[in-house]
């Protein structure tokens, strides 16, 4: 699960 | 059937932005792209979810930092154009 990875996160 | 040549985006700022989130994943090489908004700016350049971004407006940001690339392109006012390839490419 790549969520679990993500530790960087920006809308734009 | 998956494009893997990389691809130019360009877009215009809608009022929720330019429709995509940026990521960076632990343990893992570059940004990648997805919450690619249905009909919103990204989406109609052709960016796709878990792109990967390869340069912002001409620039090669591959070997800049996340916070870095994230003002480059907050900084790129109401355009902006990204290169991006799909995740087997990269």
């Amino acid at each position: 699960n790549m969520i679990s990875l993500v530790t960087q996160k920006t809308k734009l | 059937k998956v494009n893997h040549k990389p691809r130019i985006c360009k877009m215009v700022k809608g009022p929720n932005g330019f429709g995509f989130s940026l990521n960076m994943a632990k343990n893992k090489p570059g940004l990648f792209i997805n919450e690619v908004q249905s009909h919103g700016p990204a989406d109609t350049a052709g960016v796709e979810n878990n792109d990967f971004l390869v340069e912002v407006n001409g620039e090669n940001v591959m070997n800049e930092s996340y916070d870095k690339v994230v003002a480059r392109i907050q900084s790129s006012g109401d355009k902006l154009t990204v290169l991006v390839c799909s995740k087997d490419a990269y």
